[in-house]
C-alpha cells in the first residue's frame, strides 16, 4: 500500500483538484484507491460528491482514535475509489493534537491498524505546514507537490522542501520527494512559461512532463460533485489528468 | 487608526494581492497606511518589494513581544505606505502561542503600545483559521473577505462567517464584517457569473460593487516586487484596485 501526500502550503495551487482527479484516473484503470481528506475545508470530499450533511465519521475521528479507520471509509460514485471525508471537527484538530504525546505519529498509527488493502492512498492537505500536514508527511512514503505557475507559489517552494527535509531527518526517513506537478498553466502568460522553465531547470527529473492547463471545466466540476474526468471527459483538463495518472503509474511502477 | 483584517481560510483567493494593492491605492491618495504580513509565506512583504534577506524584525517579533512594534516597521518604495514584514520565525509562531496566556490577544496588545499613528492598518492573513488569523480578528475592527468566484471558495464562506461570529461573541465584540470583495472574475466563465450572482443575492450590500477581474498583469507584478498599480497602472487589474480603494474609503468614511 503506497501512501502519497499531496501538499503545498501555498493556497489555491491545485492540491485538491490534483488529489481528486489523480485518484479517480488511477482507480479507473483498476487500482484500489483511497482518498483521505485532511483539509478542514473538506473540498476533496465535496469534489467526489460527498456533501457535508452526509459525513458521519472522518479523518478527525480516525486521527484522534475515536473510531477505527475502517469505520470512517465511505464508497464514492467512482468504482474502486473510497474516501475518508473531512468532518466538522477537523478544524479543531491541530489545537487538540499539540498537547499530545507522539502528536506527529497519530495518522501513521491509525494506518498501521488498517485491515483493508489499497494499492494507493492519497492524502489531500490544507494550505499550511501545521500538524495535519506533518502527520501526512510522517504517515506517507511519497510527497507529490502541485505547483501553480506563478511567482508567489514559486517563492514558497523552498520552505516546503525544507520541511520535507526536516521531517525526513527527524520523523520519517522513508519520505521521498516523489515529484512536482505544474498546474493551471496558461501558455499565453509569459510568467507561466518562465516559471515552468525555471522549475524544470532547477528540479530536473522530479518535475512531471505532464503540465495541467488552466481549463474552465476543471473549476466547474466541483459544483456538480464530480471529478472533472467524470464531468467532462473530453476537456483539456480531464485529458491532462489522465496523462498525469499514466505518468504517475510509470514513475511508481516502472511500467 | 482603523485596523482591517484581510482573511479567508480558502487558499489562493487573492488575500495578499488585495492587501498589497488596496494599501497602495489608499496611500496614493495621501492616507498614512501600514501593511502587516501575518503569513509565514511572506508574500505581502515580497509584493511591496522587501525580499527575504532584507527582513530583520517583523510580525513574529512583535507578536511575541521580542521587540517594540516601532522596531519592526520598514518604509516601502511606496510613499505613505509602511510594512511590518513576515520573518522566518513566523512559521513557528502558532505552535509557540498555543501554550501562552491570552494567546489570542498578543497582536492586539502590541498595537495598544503603538506610538505611531496610521489612518489604516491592513493585516494580510495566512490561508487558515489558526492563531495568527484569530490574533488578527481580535486586534481589528473590520474584516474584509476576498472571495474567488469559484465553487470551492464559496463552500468555505460559511465556516469563515461562523469564525467571525465566534470571535465577535467571545474575543472582540467590535469586529465588524466590513465587506466581501469578489476576485479573479472571468466574465467568460458561467460558473464565475453564477457565483457573483449568488453571493450578491445572499450578502446584499456587504458585497463590494467593484469586482476584480482576472488579469495576467496582476500575477506578473510580484515578480518585480511591485504592486500591480505601480507595475502597470493602465491594466484592468490596477484600474479595478483603484476603484476598490475609492469604494473602500466611501464605505469607511462616507465620502
Ligand atoms: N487546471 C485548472 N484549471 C482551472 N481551474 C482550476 C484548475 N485546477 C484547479 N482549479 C480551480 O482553482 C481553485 C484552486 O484549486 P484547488 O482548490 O484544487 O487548490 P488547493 O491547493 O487545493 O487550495 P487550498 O490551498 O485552499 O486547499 C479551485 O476553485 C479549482 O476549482
Ligand atoms: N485578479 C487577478 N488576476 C490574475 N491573477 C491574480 C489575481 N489576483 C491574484 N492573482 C494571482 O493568483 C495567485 C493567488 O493570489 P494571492 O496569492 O494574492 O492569494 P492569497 O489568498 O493571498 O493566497 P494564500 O492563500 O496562499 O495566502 C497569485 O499568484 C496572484 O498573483
Ligand atoms: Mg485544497
Ligand atoms: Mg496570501
Amino acid at each position: 500500500m503506497e501512501i502519497i501526500t499531496i501538499a503545498n502550503q501555498k493556497g489555491g495551487v491545485g492540491k485538491t483538484t490534483t488529489a481528486v482527479n489523480l485518484a479517480t484516473a488511477i482507480s479507473a484503470v483498476g487500482k484500489r484507491v483511497l482518498l483521505v481528506d485532511l483539509d478542514p475545508q473538506g473540498n476533496a470530499s465535496t469534489g467526489v460528491g460527498l456533501f457535508r450533511e452526509d459525513r458521519k465519521y472522518g479523518s478527525y475521528e480516525m486521527i484522534l482514535g475515536h473510531v477505527s479507520p475502517e469505520d470512517t471509509i465511505v464508497p464514492t460514485s467512482v468504482p474502486n475509489l473510497d474516501l475518508i471525508p473531512a468532518t466538522q471537527h477537523l478544524s479543531g484538530a491541530e489545537l487538540e493534537l499539540v498537547g499530545m504525546q507522539e502528536r506527529e505519529y497519530k495518522l501513521k498509527k491509525a494506518f498501521q491498524s488498517f485491515s483493508y488493502q489499497y494499492d494507493y492512498v492519497f492524502l489531500d492537505c490544507p494550505p499550511s505546514l501545521g500538524l495535519l500536514t506533518v502527520n501526512a508527511f510522517v504517515a506517507s512514503q511519497h510527497l507529490l507537490v502541485p505547483l501553480q505557475c506563478e511567482y508567489y507559489a514559486l517563492e514558497g517552494l523552498s520552505q516546503l522542501i525544507q520541511t520535507h527535509q526536516l521531517v525526513k531527518a527527524n520523523l520519517n526517513k522513508n519520505l521521498k520527494l516523489h515529484g512536482i506537478v505544474l498546474t493551471m498553466f496558461d501558455k499565453r502568460s509569459g510568467l507561466n512559461v518562465s516559471v515552468v522553465n525555471d522549475v524544470k531547470k532547477h528540479f530536473g527529473g522530479l518535475v512531471y512532463d505532464t503540465v495541467v492547463p488552466r481549463n474552465i471545466k476543471v473549476s466547474e466540476a466541483p459544483s456538480y460533485g464530480k471529478p472533472v474526468i467524470l464531468y467532462n471527459f473530453k476537456s483539456p483538463g480531464s485529458q491532462s489528468y489522465i496523462l498525469l495518472a499514466r505518468e504517475f503509474l510509470i514513475r511508481m511502477e516502472g511500467l
